[in-house]
């Protein structure tokens, strides 16, 4: 489903270039589940963001489900993230002015999903990770944690084919953590594909595969249960 | 140094108050190491932006430093949480428009420090946090993880007599975070009162002291070093 191929990524130019990556390249199948690790600053996000259609790597070829991304114009690339990617952000970037319940909806909104599914659905997939009474809350009503959760809840009430969660436990507590990690599970067992960047040992240990980025480029690539 | 009594802090009114505190009291000494932990939503940076001076309890006392702190008005209490407080919030709070070092200069424009000795304290502190080769990138140009260190640069440089340090870890692998744990237990060290909450048994395990939130009351308070 995810083919990258020699993919860079620098930002700025000449003596005060970053090149978050530098050459990285592999391949995840249907119902992979890879966990990638890394050093803060090492390019996992930029890579992630790379992968979810959110930005274009300076060189290198990346296939998405047999379409070649650099190919596709912004409305092509934003249908196919919208219908096909669900994604948690290392930031969360949930609408401020809007409730967790709205902010769950909104994908199911791009889909075209009628309201009242839209409003059953979103209530189910807050009710995962534990935030059922706190449908109404805007973020800023809301905890570190909840506000984590609610990002996590948007990204998988689509049950989309493709799930990019960058670090989506750094703030929840191991009881929390394990909602989430049940919500992914559930996923990858009826055939999801998900790619979870993370540095806690329990997230990995949920996980099929770890690739591990070091100073944007992959150092090592080692599968730990079959797809 | 903090004495905490009877704290209560509830949102809202009526049916649908959230009480986020239910009656917290404890003390802590100076250059004791506290670790307050518990699940997402217990009520934790409730309790820390209280300490910090940033809010108000609904009821009960809050003493810091020999100064009841409901009896300051906003400019003492301003006074107090500039100089005698260092805070990593759980968001960082970085200024957008502004550079990782000017960023870590703030508190010493408060503290009236010259620009001279602020511009070379602000780079040791962002030394500590091995960011030496990302001073002048605004926040948006940092990764998630280098935002949080510099959040906890800009909250060390002072060598505050207090310290509250709010998940300060959640996006940083374990090498990062040591390095944190390492400016914080030097702090420690030289008789800085430290604050942290955390989910995270690494950090953890250099504190001295455990305090366990639940449901917005304090379930276990347990030393494992003595102060
Ligand atoms: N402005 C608000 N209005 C209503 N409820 C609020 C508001 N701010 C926080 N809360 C609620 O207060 C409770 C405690 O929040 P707090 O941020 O202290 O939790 P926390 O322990 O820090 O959680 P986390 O580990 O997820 O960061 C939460 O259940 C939250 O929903
Ligand atoms: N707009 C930008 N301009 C310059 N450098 C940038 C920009 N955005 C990111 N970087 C740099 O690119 C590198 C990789 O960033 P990235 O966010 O991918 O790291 P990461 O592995 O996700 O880190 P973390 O674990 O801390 O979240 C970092 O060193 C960062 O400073
Ligand atoms: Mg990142
Ligand atoms: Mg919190």
């Amino acid at each position: 489903v995810i083919e990258v191929d020699g993919i860079h990524r620098t930002y700025g130019e000449g003596e005060t270039a970053v090149h978050a990556l530098r050459g990285v390249s592999f391949t995840v199948d249907v119902g992979d589940y890879v966990a990638i690790r890394g050093a803060s600053g090492s390019g996992k996000s930029t890579l992630m963001n790379i992968l979810g259609c959110l930005d274009a790597p300076t060189s290198g070829r990346y296939v998405l489900e047999g379409h070649d991304v650099s190919r596709l114009d912004d409305g092509q690339q934003a249908i196919l993230r919208n219908r096909r990617i669900g994604f948690v952000f290392q930031s969360f970037n949930l609408l401020r002015r809007t409730s967790a319940l709205a902010n769950v909806e909104l994908p199911m909104v791009y889909a075209r999903i009628p309201r009242k599914d839209r409003h059953r659905r979103a209530l189910a997939a807050l009710e995962l990770v534990g935030l059922s009474d706190r449908t109404h809350h805007l973020p800023n009503e809301l905890s570190g944690g909840q506000q984590q959760r609610v990002a996590v809840a948007r990204a998988l009430v689509t049950s989309p084919s493709l799930v990019l969660a960058d670090e989506p436990t750094g703030n929840l507590d191991s009881m929390s953590t394990e909602e989430v990690l049940v919500a992914l599970d559930h996923l990858n067992v009826v055939g999801r594909t998900i790619v979870v960047i993370t540095h806690e040992d329990q997230v990995v240990a949920h996980t099929k595969r770890t690739i591990e980025l070091l100073d944007g480029m992959i150092v090592s690539d080692r599968r730990t249960v079959a797809v």
